[in-house]
């Protein structure tokens, strides 16, 4: 309703100059801050953006469950309100019913990451037994004056292409903490899940320990590896065992999500 | 400031004008004013304004609120005014110079969500507190 004079804007209630563009950036800038941002983000879309990809719809989820507890006041309540509590798992199904419950979890958090896989290796049947998969995750975008409270490890599980379905697997995600050109890498175990050979659906493994060591010592991140076992001790290909990768439709590929508490209040520059 | 007052106060009992022996005075200002009372006001945060849906993917803006309006006195029941407020707004009709009205602004604030992508394409969801007002009222 305000009408516009010169290079001022006069509403009903005060005068209001017109921004430059230096003050208009100054200004975006001061928002950034605020949202803790050091700068505007500039994401690059992957080629074959056009599907989305499995981080961004859980997080989507994850989003859309805390919006609407909001939006009901059970999340919104005053500055001490505890964020998402008693969200529910989002829709993405889990095998797995162990790990700390999302909504615990949620609630602990000031932010919430997905990280995407970015480097994959296998050692599948064309190789030497054990057979195993080995993720990667680019960590550098998180903030200082974040501490992890909880982090998983998420991959999809498809029916096994063997013939017996009910046939038990163990799988497990072992931390890389240092790698050797001569033997077999150091590794530390995160997490076991036991499930069905016919069994489809995603699988949360809890990588927390392996995510504050790749926090205290960025260097460090040396990535996880996954391996399969029958219950005889045989080793099983993650492919075969219906694990899958980056191959995978893009809806159903690995990634990690780490739930961060904020330290402190981000440190706004003066102006 | 407060020591002078105190001295000062016997002195100067009657210039505190007492709504009893003044009935209906400060209505009256109400209404000759037509000041608006300190209320929340809508302001939405549009992210896609900013051009920023390219790194935001959720919410392409939010509800912020403003508080604006009055804060005189007697301060209206429907107000959410502390004590404190409720003494300056009194100190300021003695002392309208040096002493200025209570300030209306926010009593209670609630966070805000925000879901983007980082230059990296991962996906973040992030709680920004103290963002949304809730309630406005006189400090």
């Amino acid at each position: 309703s305000g009408s516009f004079h010169g290079n001022y804007l006069h509403t009903s209630s005060f005068l209001q100059r017109r921004l430059s563009g230096w003050e208009k950036r100054e200004m975006q800038r001061e928002i950034l801050s605020i949202l803790g941002l050091p700068g505007r983000p500039r994401p690059r879309p992957p080629p074959g953006a056009k599907l989305p990809s499995s981080a961004p719809l859980f997080m989507l989820d994850l989003y859309h469950a805390m919006a609407s507890e909001e939006e009901d006041g059970r999340g919104s309540g005053d500055t001490d309100v505890a964020w998402g509590r008693g969200v529910s798992r989002p829709v993405l199904t889990s095998l797995s019913t162990q790990g700390p419950p999302l909504e615990r979890v949620i609630s602990h958090a000031d932010m919430v990451m997905s990280f995407v896989n970015m480097v994959e290796h296998d050692r599948d049947l064309f190789y030497q037994e054990p057979y195993w998969k080995e993720f990667r995750f680019d960590l550098t975008q998180i903030p200082s004056g974040e501490c992890v409270t909880a982090a998983e490890f998420r991959i999809y599980k498809m029916r096994s292409f063997t013939r017996h379905l009910n046939k038990t697997l163990h799988i497990s995600v072992y931390e890389i903490v240092t790698e050797q050109s001569n033997r077999e890498s150091d590794l530390f175990l995160l997490d076991l899940q036991t499930v069905q050979a016919g069994d489809e659906g995603w699988l949360v493994f809890d990588v927390t320990a392996a995510s504050n060591h790749w926090l205290l010592n960025r260097k460090s991140h040396l990535g996880l590896r996954l391996y399969v076992e029958a219950e005889d001790g045989r080793s099983v290909d993650p492919g075969l065992a219906g694990l899958l990768g980056r191959q995978g439709p893009r809806s159903k590929q690995p990634f990690m999500v780490t739930f961060f508490r904020a330290n402190q209040n981000p440190i706004r520059a003066p102006r | 400031a407060l020591k002078q007052l105190k001295k000062r106060q016997p002195k100067k009992s009657n210039d505190l004008p007492h709504p009893n022996k003044l009935p209906g005075i400060f209505d009256d200002i109400h209404a000759a004013e037509g000041r608006q009372v300190c209320r929340r006001h809508e302001l939405y945060v549009s992210f896609q304004d900013l051009g920023w849906l390219d790194w935001v993917i959720a919410p392409q803006g939010y509800s912020a609120y403003y508080c604006e309006g009055e804060c005189a006195f007697p301060l209206d029941s429907c107000m959410n005014a502390t004590n404190h407020a409720i003494l300056q707004s009194l100190v300021h009709l003695m002392k309208p110079d040096s002493v200025p009205k209570a300030c209306c602004a926010p009593t209670k604030l609630s966070a805000t969500s925000v879901l983007y992508y980082d230059t990296s394409n991962n996906v973040i969801l992030k709680k920004h507190r103290n963002m949304v007002v809730k309630s406005c009222g006189c400090h």
